[in-house]
């Protein structure tokens, strides 16, 4: 699974994401990928997320959309927000995987609670970042 | 608003240090980093969030080593099916496919199912119908066809198990 979350110079924000899904898939089954609230939410009045895991725990999480309520009806930060869900909420379903996001004025965060995630992010002015591991 | 972010993810999972070796490393940190930086020239470029996203999600798709697009898994029956999603945050438009075979470029029919359909949600044989309409070209298997993926799947049909793209747990 690929994604990308942005905000531009007028600050709208944009959520995408892409997969092949899981090897040796059948029955048709489709992950959290291409479900909007699930694997893509953006929003901006709070956020841009795109995740990446297994999908099946993003689907019942409808994660990239919690990120987003959590700072819109409980007025978390986004990196509370992601934190909490990704950290916490997910990790304790055993969902494991991450998630990047992009707020409305600008701040990243791109937890994930598995061993490893591609990575990267850049903002204007700043030397892009490319990271694998912790 | 005068600045701009962009943040892009290549997957996650159990990435074990020891499965990637230092030139493999490398090569994934070198596709990260060129589409970092499509996404951020088309933003320093004035362009939109939804073009900057899409642009650095097509030069992921178009790379081998990360699963969308060419890099693809195979389903059991060794076919690449692939889904993706866009949104944008301006005006709650969203655009999804599920389920498409052959198409280069997911990330884009889903763009075009947000801007050029009254849907949000197209799948499988629907969504192929609607690639065909809107003269998306359709390409062969062998563009998606890898053999580290192929190894991926023999492995896993053999375990009767499916699993991440690039990890060892398994469902």
């Amino acid at each position: 699974t690929v994604g990308a979350v942005a905000l531009d110079l007028r600050g709208n924000l944009a959520a995408a994401t892409s997969t092949g899904g899981l090897t040796n898939k059948r029955y048709g089954r489709v992950g959290d990928s291409s479900v909007i609230g699930a694997g893509t939410y953006a929003n901006n009045a709070t956020c841009a997320v795109s995740c990446t895991g297994y999908g099946e725990y993003f689907l019942r999480g409808v994660v990239a959309y919690d990120v987003s309520c959590l700072m819109e009806y409980q007025g978390l930060s986004l990196a509370e927000a992601a934190d909490r869900v990704i950290n916490h909420k997910q990790a304790a379903m055993g969902g494991d995987g991450g998630l990047i996001a992009v707020g409305h004025k600008g701040e990243i965060a791109l937890p994930f609670n598995s061993e490893g995630m591609y990575r990267g992010w850049v903002r204007k002015g700043e030397k892009a970042v490319v990271a694998i591991y912790r | 608003m005068s600045t701009y972010s962009l943040a892009i993810h290549g997957g996650a999972g159990t990435i074990l240090r020891s499965e990637m070796t230092e030139e493999q490393e490398a090569s994934h940190r070198r596709a990260l980093q060129q589409a970092l930086a499509a996404g951020e020239q088309a933003l320093a470029a004035g362009g939109s969030a939804l073009t900057a996203v899409e642009t650095a999600v097509k030069s992921l798709e178009d790379c081998e080593y990360f699963n969308a697009g060419r890099g693809s898994v195979f389903t059991h029956d060794g076919r690449n099916e692939m889904d993706a999603s866009i949104m944008c945050g301006a005006t709650l438009n969203a655009g999804a496919v599920a389920m498409v075979e052959g198409v280069k470029n997911p990330i884009s029919l889903s763009r075009m199912v947000m801007e050029r359909s009254d849907h949000v949600f197209l799948c499988g044989p629907g969504a192929q119908e609607f690639a065909r309409d809107l003269e998306v070209p359709i390409l062969e298997p062998d563009y998606f066809f890898s053999d580290f993926r192929y190894q991926q799947l023999e492995e896993a049909r053999a375990k009767n198990r499916v699993q991440l793209d690039h990890s060892d747990k398994f469902g």
